[in-house]
């Protein structure tokens, strides 16, 4: 049985994956099998159900800017396609034998098909949600290193007013991304990160302002500030290239690790 | 979000035709 890695996918092929498990131990045990009913109408509804994925599939592929789902998408989607096709051919078959042991493997083998390249195709999908949301992360990063040379008052408001609201959107994309994952594990790595960057957030502007006062009144501690700033500062971003670590990781990584 | 539509559609769609292929041969066992 496949293991999806967010709950959105697994509550989309789970289902459906418990299904053509259930049809391939039949047809073993069964071996040369009871006639199979028509199916020509279940069959279009997969067909016409593909073509439709396919339709959305290449409007997704062209509205992106993501080169990696550019890249990716149009196989899973000729996956999709020749397997819908296999369970054409099965449903021609089983109309001329309905005892056909070829068509049955068609059947069998297409449906899987269908499983596995929906699968990819949502992998693909999802995958690119999570660039996003990396992208996000590194722009934090990015104000993070400024961070160092921030001097006046002016300065760090203007450091505040960049970094907040992109701080906002990574807590709460994390944090939504963390809700979604099926791995326990690293769902509660994201948690726990995402509690030392909210609680560091504020120390950091805290020893940033401190580091401003000091150099103003141009008083001793300076270098001390300035290392408990950048010290800080280390530390969140830190935990973001964990975050990003984790975004990045599937429970297929994690088997293969163990 | 259309993707995941999409994708729900056939998965529901597979999923009632190998239940349709299933019942035929479930009557074996």
């Amino acid at each position: 049985m496949p293991v999806f890695h967010t709950k959105t996918i697994e509550s989309i092929l789970e289902p459906v994956a418990q299904q053509v498990s259930r049809l391939v131990i039949l047809h073993e045990e069964a071996e040369d099998g009871n006639a199979m009913p028509d199916l020509e109408q279940p069959v279009k509804v997969v067909s016409n159900a593909v073509q439709n994925l396919i339709k959305v599939g290449k409007e997704t592929i062209n509205g992106s800017g993501d080169e990696i789902l550019r890249q990716d998408m149009p196989t899973a989607l000729i996956r999709v396609e020749k397997s819908s096709k296999l369970l054409e051919e099965a449903s021609a078959m089983l109309k001329q034998d309905p005892y056909s042991g070829p068509a049955r493997k068609k059947l069998i083998d297409g449906s899987g098909g269908i499983l596995q390249a929906t699968s990819a195709l949502l992998l693909c999908f999802d995958e690119s949600e999570v660039r996003k949301i990396i992208q996000e992360c590194k722009r934090v990063l990015d104000y993070l290193a400024v961070a160092e040379v921030i001097e006046t008052m002016e300065e760090l408001v203007q450091f505040l007013r960049d970094l907040s609201p992109c701080l906002s959107k990574v807590t709460r994309e994390v944090s939504a991304r963390e809700k979604e994952l099926t791995h326990q594990v690293h769902a509660e790595i994201l948690v726990r990160c995402l509690e030392q960057v909210k609680t560091l957030a504020p120390i950091l502007i805290c020893s940033m302002k401190i580091y401003i006062h000091i150099i103003m009144q141009g008083g001793k501690g300076a270098e001390e500030a300035a290392e408990n700033r950048n010290y800080l500062a280390r530390r969140m971003s830190d935990e973001i290239n964990e975050i990003i670590r984790v975004l990045q990781l599937t429970s297929y990584d994690e088997d293969q690790s163990e | 979000e259309m993707i995941l539509e999409a994708a729900k559609t056939i998965a529901a769609a597979t999923s009632a035709l190998v239940k349709a292929a299933s019942a035929a041969q479930r009557e074996l066992i």
